[in-house]
């Protein structure tokens, strides 16, 4: 991992007294390839490196007898504080029902997300209403109402009516039902189709949702960037939760997507039960990230 | 990259970051570059514009394979099994497939062996009947070798060309979900000994460098013929294939451009290789 490899660029340089500016710089070459190599987008892993180098020639590292663990020890805490920070509590509206929004691309486990953040809810003593705004994709709605029934929450669906109308309706439905909370289950849609966006941005002014969660696969690569910009510019995104969690990537999509948008991660999904939905600890993230 | 840039070690760098941004992964990257240079240096290349054809050459070169297209005369039926992690774009891809077969007057026979995702079974019948082919499933549940098993019976009672076989998501780290596949691998070798015609990898173009942990370990489970790369119609360039190729030598068979059965295309080097620096 990165820790060995620090070590041994300064195994190298010991014997030669005190470390220079030059010796941090091949320091932070390791570091540049362990967070590319993680998936960090390009830019953000420069922008970020900036930042830990200036700490890097700091009197902490140039006196330390373990400069290699001083630099993992700033990447590490940079990282978490970067990641951390914003308000990562779901915001719950003074006037019920609270409105949630799931939003991202295709195939990114919105609808079984969906699903899992109404068992939080019901946890935490609330009455969540599913909503089935999908109608594109095959079976997208029959999807939630499994899900529904699986976990005992109610599903609203109008079927093969525009998802604007599905989601104006489900206010009156879910007051009359008593349920407290509504979550929009939303298509998958690329940030480039602009017709599609344009639905979400309709569905968010019409329903003004307390939350609109960007759902992100923890594997995705450079163009984590790219995607989480456009949704965040296009509607404004009050969290990220991110999914698969229980794979095996290193996740770097995390870091390129708070350094962008600045939205808190809530959540991460960490499997296909429903019950694995946790909260977001930026420390573990940043242990996971440089590996 | 401008096409009146001299050669200098911003010009190089630019073209790693360019290669980078596009998930080809570091290592990939530094080894392309670094060919390129030696190759504009022996041949004494000034130009940068010339030096992108360089460029193009190369990646074409690492992408071209013997055995792209499907492999399916040797045996009827034809099997291709689809497999790949969750959410990657298999069931959508086997729609597409089946669109393509059909069209070529081929008859298909679909298997849902995806027996555990809620609405899986449901997802694949509204295809097979859009596409206008038969489906052979279970109830959710079920065994998928059994399914499977199923299948292959009814494929060649029906001397059907082709059986495609959608099994379920799963994360290539899932021991127990691995061991699961690699056993409907067997179950497809007892029935037709010289075992599925194609294992096509579906792999969403938006993933970065852990899809080669998914090759490689897919790859040991159940052998890939092939990748089905999805989703080319975002923003991803999907440069993961390089690393890839370079190191497990799979070919990419088709590209997935779009949520539509007729979204697919037949993949081509020259065309991913222009697109990586657009
Ligand atoms: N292992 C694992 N699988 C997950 C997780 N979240 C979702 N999945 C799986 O990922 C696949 C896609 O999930 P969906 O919920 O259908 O994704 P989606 O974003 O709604 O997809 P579209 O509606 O088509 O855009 C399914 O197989 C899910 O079971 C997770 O945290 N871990
Ligand atoms: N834009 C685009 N979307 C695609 C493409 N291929 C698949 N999709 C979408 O990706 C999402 C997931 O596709 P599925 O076919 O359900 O993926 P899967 O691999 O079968 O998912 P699991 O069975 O849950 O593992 C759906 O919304 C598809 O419409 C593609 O080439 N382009
Ligand atoms: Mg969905
Ligand atoms: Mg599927």
């Amino acid at each position: 991992g990165l820790s060995q490899r620090l070590q041994d660029v300064f195994k190298k340089l010991r014997g030669k007294g005190k470390i220079s500016e030059d010796d941090v710089n091949l320091a932070m070459r390791e570091v540049r390839l362990a967070l590319l190599e993680a998936d960090v987008n390009f830019k953000v892993v420069k922008d970020f490196i900036g930042r830990v180098k200036e700490r890097a020639i700091g009197q902490e590292v140039l006196q330390s007898l373990t400069p290699g663990q001083q630099i993992i020890k700033i990447v590490h805490d940079e990282m978490a504080a970067l990641m951390g920070g914003s308000e990562s509590k779901l915001t719950f509206s003074s006037r019920p029902p609270t409105i949630f929004m799931a939003v991202g691309l295709q195939g990114a486990g919105k609808t079984t997300t969906v699903a899992k953040l109404g068992k939080v809810l019901v946890k935490q003593g609330r009455k969540p209403l599913l909503v089935a705004c999908d109608i594109y994709r095959p079976a997208a709605i029959k999807q939630l109402q499994v899900l529904g029934e699986q976990t005992g929450i109610p599903v609203f669906a109008m079927g093969q009516n525009k998802p604007l109308d599905i989601a104006r309706a489900s206010i009156e439905y879910a007051k009359n039902r008593g349920c407290d909370m509504i979550i929009l289950d939303t298509a998958g849609r690329l940030h480039i189709d602009s017709e599609m966006m344009d639905e979400l941005v309709q569905i968010k002014e019409a329903v003004k949702p307390d939350e609109i969660l960007l759902v992100v696969d923890a594997m995705t690569g450079q163009d984590a960037v790219n995607v989480s910009d456009h949704f965040n510019s296009q509607l404004g995104l009050s969290g990220v939760i991110l999914t698969k969690l229980d794979g095996d990537s290193r996740g770097g999509a995390a870091l390129s997507v708070k350094a962008v948008t600045g939205c808190a991660i809530k959540f991460v999904g960490m499997g296909e039960k429903l019950d694995a939905l946790e909260p977001f600890y930026p420390d573990r993230m940043a242990s996971r990230i440089l590996g | 990259i401008q096409s009146t840039k001299k050669l200098d070690e911003d010009f190089w760098e630019e073209l790693e970051e360019i290669l980078i941004q596009a998930d080809v992964g570091v290592n990939t990257s530094l080894e392309l570059v670094e060919k390129v240079k030696q190759t504009a240096r022996k041949k004494k290349i000034s130009d940068s514009s010339e030096v992108m054809s360089i460029i193009a050459d190369e990646v074409r070169e690492m992408l071209n394979y013997e055995g792209a297209e499907l492999n399916l005369q040797a045996h009827t039926p034809g099997i291709i099994m689809v497999v790949g992690v969750n959410g990657a774009g298999k069931t959508t891809s086997i729609a597409k497939l089946a669109y393509m077969f059909k069209n070529e007057q081929q008859r298909v026979i679909l298997a849902a062996a995806d027996t555990f995702r809620a609405a899986a079974i449901d997802q694949l019948q509204i295809w097979a009947d859009r596409v206008g082919v038969e489906l052979i499933k279970h109830q959710e549940g079920a065994d998928p070798g059994a399914v499977v098993f199923d299948a292959i019976s009814a494929a060649k009672a029906r001397k059907a060309d082709v059986l495609i076989i959608d099994t379920a998501g799963r994360l290539q780290n899932k021991t127990n979900l691995m061991k699961e596949i690699s056993k409907i691998r067997k179950i497809i070798e007892r029935e037709i000994p010289e075992g599925p015609q194609e294992v096509l990898l579906v792999l969403d173009a938006t993933t970065g460098q852990n899809a080669i942990s998914q090759a490689r370990i897919f790859e040991e489970a159940t052998g890939v013929t092939g990748i089905v790369l999805t989703k080319l119609d975002g923003t991803a360039k999907g440069g993961i294939i390089l690393g890839i190729a370079s190191e497990l030598k799979i070919p990419v068979k088709f590209v997935g451009v779009g949520e539509g059965m007729d979204d697919m295309k037949a993949f081509d080097p020259e065309v991913f290789a222009r697109a990586l620096f657009e």
